[in-house]
């Protein structure tokens, strides 16, 4: 393991000191993100880039496992849309992640995850959707009526205009009611991850 | 009986529960 460098291609790793300034990540977290990236991005095509299928493979260990979820995740991730992740943009989606990101951007960041449709609002088919595809992804049936009970209540809730959507103003406020719902956007590995790959430090072009 | 009606989870936490959202895979080799 580590130990073979013929075949694999080196990618250019962008910045690390500009990555660094512009996320709450240390210049050494940077690169130690960059062994994982390089980890990922090698699994399926060394292309120095992730693509859908092994970014499932990283979370899942499993290609076939594609989900709305880690779609829309991966989407978000591509901030460029050209349907891969390069190193650039894997450490600023994960900087959203990290325990020590502004809560205001883990709620842009949710919002956005949740309004599938990309119209700016979080509408209630896009809800039911997205609760549709948990129940199948965890094998759980809730008869038609309990889903509807719990979408109306979170409507009641989540908008108090009630127009049937819910927008950025709303879900903040929502957030700020509720704040366990920002729990998927953090990572506590992200606090330390040069203890989770510390192999970067053979690799790193800073001393300190 | 608080006379309270049982709470009821919102959709978002229902949501918040897929495995899908969880990216800690990353890191859990």
């Amino acid at each position: 393991m580590g130990c073979f460098h013929s075949k694999v291609r080196e990618i250019p790793m962008e910045d690390p000191f500009a990555l660094a300034s512009e996320t709450a990540f240390s210049v050494s977290d940077v690169e130690a993100l960059y062994e994982l990236f390089k980890n990922i991005s090698r699994s399926v095509t060394d292309d120095g880039l992730i693509s859908k299928e092994e970014f499932q493979l990283a979370i899942f260990n499993n290609k076939k496992k594609e989900n709305l979820f880690t779609s829309r995740i991966f989407d978000l991730f591509d901030v460029k849309k050209k349907g891969v992740i390069d190193f650039g943009d894997f450490v600023r989606a994960l900087n959203v992640f990290h325990p020590s990101a502004p809560m205001e951007v883990k709620i842009e960041f949710s919002f956005k995850l949740y309004d599938l449709d990309n119209t700016g609002f979080i509408e209630r088919h896009e809800v039911k959707q997205m609760i549709n595809a948990l129940l199948c992804e965890a094998e759980i049936k809730l008869s038609e009526e309990t889903i509807e009970t719990i979408i109306n209540k979170t409507f009641m809730d989540a908008d108090p205009n009630q127009d049937g959507k819910i927008d950025k103003y709303e879900w903040k406020n929502f957030v700020y009611e509720n704040p366990s719902l920002l729990k998927v956007m953090t990572l506590p590995y992200l606090r330390d991850v040069t203890t989770a790959f510390p192999s970067f430090v053979f690799h790193s072009k800073v001393e300190d | 009986n608080s006379g309270s009606s049982p709470a009821i989870i919102n959709a978002f936490q229902l949501i918040g529960m897929s495995s899908c959202l969880d990216l800690s895979g990353f890191f859990e080799k």
